[in-house]
């Protein structure tokens, strides 16, 4: 069990500094035990230095910067421990358009092992999408769904 | 393994009994704001057995069923089931048999008698009503809450996996204490 | 000061409704003390109903929804007690873009008495804006800024 | 009365001087993730003399100094000033005296002084240096931090006004208890 944890935090960091090199197309991050001696207390840091810039505290990233690494983390977990299925609710909400094209392409490497389900207003996320359901309110306060097949792009 | 099917009646803003089909790859979901997008993600995590009140954005089992508007009436129950296709139900038995040892021991266990005849789909459903009683069903049978979470367990969908990640992921992720994010990796482990 | 509190919370309960009705298009909303013989200990409540939708908790609320909530209730105070200069860091950021063209026209309303200084990403509020300015990183991670003046719509 | 000119040196990625000149009516600030947009409000903040080292992102006075990076060393001290125009100096003066009473008693005050003199501006002024040393500035005169709010107060800038509004606005008017919403209301009154 410690083991495993050892290992699964051992590949999860190798794909967090990948992913992140690749979202923020540069850059270097990494996780770190904050207690290696014992693996049932410890805690884990993470350490994010965009390209160009010096690591910092968490807090001093931008909105947009934290969701990314929020991001990085998240693909790498699924990277090494693939659920069968993932709602993603919203995202890329606080991304401009650069970083949303690599978040598309990167979320787009880990459709082998994930079916994914995206919440969002983006219209490059949603015109990168294989199917997409258009979602409305009628005046009775219900929902309705419909399913708008695109075009085009997604021959 | 994939989400193939969604049906939601009563949920929320779905009061009318509206059926998602979910192929491989990405689905988006687009909308106005409020429209109900976010609450198909809760009835997601509701029916694989959601027990939090805040993670479902309501203070009680009621607030789950369509309160009605001004013009349309409000309902007595909800329901709300996800079939999950799963293409190697071969692996997945002998995995389970190999597991389990024993094969006459367990076989009044409803999860493992399904599982033993090789699924290659599962329905799973939840009920509630308006007096806050909840109901779990597997291929429409009456099943326990449990029995929700075992299959879940074995199918690669444990109970805290990462299948529904809301906006809350950047404060889950960054603004955890680094002891708190130990329980993500574990998770994963 | 009791009676300044008192007669403050009314101005601003009127503005809020007013202002909810305009952002959601409908719909109505009110503030209520939790405790009106008390105004030292007193709480505030919202009542937020979107139009076509029933009263309910504010956590029932979508993200756009809360979002534009608090916005009337900003507005509401704006107008009530207008602050000299007010610098919005992207509070458009979960609105569609329907909602983002009527925070918009709501947020013009206000600039007699306000001066507004909007961070946004998005395209509609930036089009609207009186002036503008562009903030890039260059490669020795410093920030430069550069007026864009913009032409057409806002001559 | 409104904010003409805010000039940013050394400020987290303000490493070049930089000012801004913002007339009237509705000025945005759009730029790429990271660019440095919500740095200019946390300048604005700071320079009104905000103490809480949370809501400026920072854990400590030597954060909001140009850190530098692999090209640029970092810097040993930053400074922010903002230009307030009062296009009412007179009523100012009046309202003033009125309040003051005694015309005599405070004339060492700086502020008081500065005010009789009916300036139709002011220049607000703040440094920190790498040792955690703070100074603050009023028309380039050094001043104390409480002059500085006593200034803001009088041109309708009091300590917790609405001059910065983050994306905590949301929790702030939503998801604060009724009761600490009230202190919202209470800076209106
Ligand atoms: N039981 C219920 N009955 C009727 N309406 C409900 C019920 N529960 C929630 N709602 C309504 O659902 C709406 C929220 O829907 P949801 O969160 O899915 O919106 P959304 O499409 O995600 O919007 P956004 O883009 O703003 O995030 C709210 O207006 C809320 O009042
Ligand atoms: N003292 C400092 N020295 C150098 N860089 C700093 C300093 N303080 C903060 N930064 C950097 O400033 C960046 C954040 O800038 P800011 O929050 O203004 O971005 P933004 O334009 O608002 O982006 P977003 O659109 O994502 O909200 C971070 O990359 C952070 O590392
Ligand atoms: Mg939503
Ligand atoms: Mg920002």
């Amino acid at each position: 069990m410690r083991r495993k944890f050892q290992e699964t935090f051992k590949a999860i960091n190798v794909e967090f500094t990948k992913f992140f090199a690749i979202l923020f197309d540069g850059g270097t991050a990494r996780l770190e035990l904050t207690n290696p001696e014992d693996l049932t207390q410890t805690g884990i840091d993470v350490i994010a230095k965009p390209p160009g810039k010096r690591a910092a505290h968490l807090a001093m990233l931008s909105g947009g910067e934290r969701a990314l690494t929020a991001t990085a983390l998240l693909f790498a977990i699924l990277k090494v421990s693939p659920t069968p299925f993932c709602v993603l609710d919203e995202v890329d909400a606080m991304l401009d358009e650069a970083n949303v094209g690599r978040f598309r392409d990167a979320l787009k490497t880990l459709t082998a092992g994930t079916q994914f389900i995206v919440i969002t207003h983006n219209r490059t996320t949603m015109e990168s999408a294989d199917a997409v359901y258009g979602i409305t309110m009628n005046e009775d306060g219900v929902s309705q769904a419909i399913s708008l097949r695109l075009e085009s792009t997604n021959g | 393994m994939h989400l193939k099917h969604l049906d939601l009646h009563g949920f929320k803003t779905f009061a009318n009994r509206t059926n998602f089909v979910f192929d491989l790859g990405v689905t988006a979901i687009v909308g106005p704001n409020g429209s109900g997008k976010s609450n198909i993600a809760d009835a997601v995590r509701w029916v694989m057995g959601e027990q939090s009140y805040s993670e479902l954005r309501v203070k009680k089992t009621e607030d789950l069923i369509f309160t009605g508007s001004a013009t349309r009436p409000r309902m007595g129950m909800t329901e709300v089931s996800m079939m999950l296709e799963n293409p190697n139900p071969w692996t997945e038995a002998a995995a389970d048999a190999e597991r389990t040892g024993d094969t006459e021991k367990t076989k009044l266990d409803p999860v493992t008698e399904l599982l033993r005849s090789n699924p290659s789909e599962v329905t799973i459903g939840r009920r509630a009503y308006r007096d806050g009683g909840n109901e779990y069903f597997l291929n429409g049978a009456r099943v326990r809450l449990r029995d929700i979470f075992e299959l879940l367990a074995r199918w690669g969908l444990a109970r805290n996996t990462y299948a529904v990640v809301g906006q809350g992921l950047i404060d889950q992720a960054l603004s955890l204490r680094p002891e708190e994010r130990r329980a993500l990796f574990e998770e994963a482990a």
